[in-house]
């Protein structure tokens, strides 16, 4: 039969990889002799022998004795998946709709596995499948493909090496563990790999940024479902640690990374992952120098790195939905109605769930709190830029005012996460940081009338929980925090909250 | 709460984490340098 | 939304109960970025992604190869060690004698530890030892006698005490070292 031919061409694949290296001309051989022969001339043919392959590949993983080579038809099968990308000329069919076709054969041959085998699933062929996909890609594009003697094909693969990484990553967002949890410790092992998320993180013009931040949203909605707060299932333990390595792994290789989307990353961490969080806002772009937060002479407004506004890679005014024109009115041209609008609306439609430290519950969009703080903030920054300091820096501005009334007409809840999206930006020193250090400051020492206590309360909160966790802490933080203990209008020890508690009056005192 | 099937599924996955020796890089060829020969028992039996 | 929400996490005798305070408060990240090779000064950074072996630390019990590059003009080099136009190989103790003693210490040290029970393992044995160097037999690494110093016999002649340089293979160097020596420990 058709499939047992394929069956036939695959298992010759195999055995002749065993007996010549990967770059002999008996390999490029029989790679021509298979698409002159049109094994897989049709589209059919290519899920066909995709599925006889990969069926093998599995198949021989599982049938192997656990201490021998049991990876040798799926390396093949890479090995192949690779030559045909390279040395094929793609007339019909382009480069990125074949390596489609085939992951996505891959795709639905895995999921059956899956769903068959339910808990006998054993990932780790399909997790080999990709790994050697990866390396056999890393070994031939080297050098941008300099193994390639032909310069227009050379340049060709070229240019497909983002799409090449791409595809991966789209197909990696399929496999999340929300919807393949039996895949879950493959798939986080997949994200990380060395041949993967490094080549994601420096594909030129950030190419592969977008879709690695969706990666990291999948990791970190699946923790925030699964997180209770008390009671953790010791699977999502281990899954946390090994995120929290691939998050320390990445704010040491690529910062940058992590201080251009803070604020997607934060939108689905959960709020328990008090550390976690810090991780993600402590970094600091490479090469950057910041003085010492804890100097007692620090002011924040002679850091020179305070002129730069940091990037900030994905735009939250795509967030602000049908309050961008409101906020972005009112930043022009206050008016009490504009805020009216503004203030009303950050309501969900119903209650959620939710982990945070102190509640269980969310009534509030808090997606679109931290889209309307930080776009704020980015405009905020905007304006000094063209204009002057004294524009932002000044509690008559629109900026300061919008933020600011959001605290006057909100429930607690309202103030709690808008004050919390305000501490998402005291990060390194830089004009956002800035900036928000400078509305916190003001919101402490303001006159709420009956509602000062509670506003200063949250205030306090928000920063001591960014202080009393393990390190890292961020700077702005620790500069924001030190700002309130020496303010001469306030004394912080003698707040009626404070002294309510003596846990807290005593980190405070020690501080 | 994880329903019971996925909990079992990701306990499962847990159980057959890749390791460091799956994320290799494959090497179908081998060039042998030499042949096998006994060496003592001393020797460090695994490179 | 208060202060007194963060009371669970303070007070010591309420944290196990409310939350997980691995993941609140966090745990101290010395041993983590240790354990991922980050250095504690920001001065040597270097990156760890690219030899990232796995997630979990358990799950990292060996070296990953890294992205590399071998020219061409590595490549199919003909006559190394006079073997003509194929690789070298070691397969013959009699024979290959004369290729291994042309090796530096480290490449004797590389083969040595990259190919367990083989003909090049022993090769590289016995060059070793014509080079005066001993392998520790419980230790299982080569030690040699430091130069500068004579070692002091026990009473009894079962051992001595003195300076070696022994070769550490996994930090991939050679180290002095002070050291009680038993004779029936080395070959």
């Amino acid at each position: 039969t058709n499939q047992e031919r394929m069956f036939l061409v695959f298992t010759e694949w195999v055995k002749l990889l065993q007996r010549v290296p990967g770059d002999d001309v008996k390999v490029t051989v029989f790679i021509r002799q298979m698409i002159d022969k049109g094994v897989l001339n049709t589209t059919d043919n290519m899920i066909q022998f995709t599925k006889a392959a990969l069926e093998l590949s599995v198949g021989s993983f599982k049938e192997s004795d656990p201490t021998s080579e049991v990876f040798i038809a799926t390396d093949a099968f890479s090995k192949l998946i690779v030559n045909l990308l390279v040395l094929q000329d793609f007339a019909g069919m382009n480069r990125s709709e074949y390596l489609r076709l085939m992951i996505s054969v891959i795709t639905m041959v895995f999921s059956e596995d899956q769903g068959r085998m339910g808990n006998s699933f054993n990932e780790r062929p399909y997790f080999r499948l990709i790994s050697s996909l990866l390396c056999e890609w890393e070994n031939i594009s080297g050098h941008n493909f300099v193994k390639i003697q032909d310069q227009y094909y050379r340049s060709q693969l070229n240019e497909f090496t983002p799409e090449f990484y791409n595809i991966i990553a789209s197909f990696l967002h399929v496999y999340q563990p929300i919807a393949f949890p039996g895949f879950s410790f493959a798939w986080i092992t997949l994200i990380s790999h060395r041949m993967f998320l490094p080549k994601m993180l420096r594909l030129p013009e950030k190419a592969g940024w977008s879709k690695l931040v969706l990666l990291f949203t999948d990791l970190l909605k699946f923790m925030a479902q699964y997180t209770k707060k008390n009671d953790v299932p010791d699977a999502v333990s281990v899954v946390y640690k090994g995120a929290l390595r691939v998050f320390l792994a990445v704010a040491n290789d690529s910062p940058d990374f992590l201080v251009e989307n803070h604020y997607e990353l934060l939108n689905h961490l959960p709020h328990v992952y008090m550390q976690l969080r810090n991780v993600i806002l402590s970094a600091i772009p490479k090469d950057l120098a910041i003085p010492n937060p804890y100097d007692p002479n620090l002011r924040i407004d002679g850091v020179e790195s305070c002129q730069d506004a940091p990037n900030v890679f994905y735009d939250p005014v795509q967030d602000l939905k049908s309050l961008k024109k409101p906020v972005d009115n009112y930043l022009r041209i206050p008016s009490t109605s504009l805020l009216r609008v503004i203030s009303t609306n950050v309501f969900k439609q119903e209650f959620q769930k939710d982990n945070g430290i102190g509640y269980d519950t969310v009534s509030v969009d808090t997606k679109l709190i931290n889209a309307i703080v930080l776009h704020v903030g980015v405009e905020a920054a905007l304006e000094k830029h063209k204009t002057t300091a004294n524009a932002i820096f000044n509690t008559k501005s629109s900026y300061y005012t919008l933020l600011a009334s959001l605290l006057n007409d909100g429930t607690a809840e309202v103030r709690f996460h808008v004050v919390q999206a305000i501490a998402n930006q005291l990060r390194y020193p830089n004009a956002h940081t800035q900036w928000f250090n400078y509305v916190l400051k003001n919101f402490f020492l303001e006159d709420w009338d009956a509602d000062t206590a509670e506003i200063q309360e949250i205030i306090i909160r928000t920063l001591l929980e960014r202080i009393v966790t393990n390190k890292p802490h961020c700077w702005g933080i620790i500069v924001t925090f030190t700002d309130l203990l020496k303010s001469p209008e306030c004394s912080i020890l003698t707040l009626p909250f404070v002294m309510d508690i003596p846990e807290v009056e005593m980190i405070i005192k020690n501080l | 709460t994880m329903p019971a099937e996925m909990a079992s599924q990701l306990e499962s996955s847990l159980l057959n984490c890749p390791d460091s020796l799956d994320a290799d890089t494959p090497h179908l060829h081998h060039n042998t340098l030499s042949l096998p020969h006994p060496t003592s028992i001393f020797f460090p039996n695994e490179t | 939304y208060g202060l007194k929400a963060l009371l669970p996490l303070i007070r010591r005798e309420d944290q196990s109960t409310e939350y997980d305070s691995s993941m609140t408060l966090g745990i101290d990240l010395t041993p983590v970025l240790h354990s991922l090779g980050i250095p504690s000064n920001q001065q040597s950074r270097h990156r760890v992604l690219d030899t990232f072996q796995s997630p979990w630390i358990e799950t990292s019990r060996s070296e990953v190869e890294p992205r590399f590059f071998v020219p061409e003009s590595f490549t199919n080099i003909p006559n190394v060690l006079q073997s003509g136009p194929q690789s070298p190989a070691f397969n013959s103790v009699q024979q290959d004698h004369a290729k291994i003693s042309l090796f530096q210490d480290e490449t004797l040290f590389y083969l040595f530890y990259k190919h367990p029970g083989t003909v090049v393992q022993e090769l590289t044995y016995l060059e070793l030892r014509k080079r005066n160097w001993r392998y520790h037999k419980t230790l299982k690494v080569w030690l040699t006698k430091d130069p500068m110093m004579e070692p002091v016999v026990a009473p009894g002649g079962a051992s001595e005490r003195g300076s070696y340089v022994f070769f550490d293979p996994q930090r991939w160097e050679k180290c002095q070292r002070d050291f009680v020596l038993f004779y029936n420990a080395i070959m």
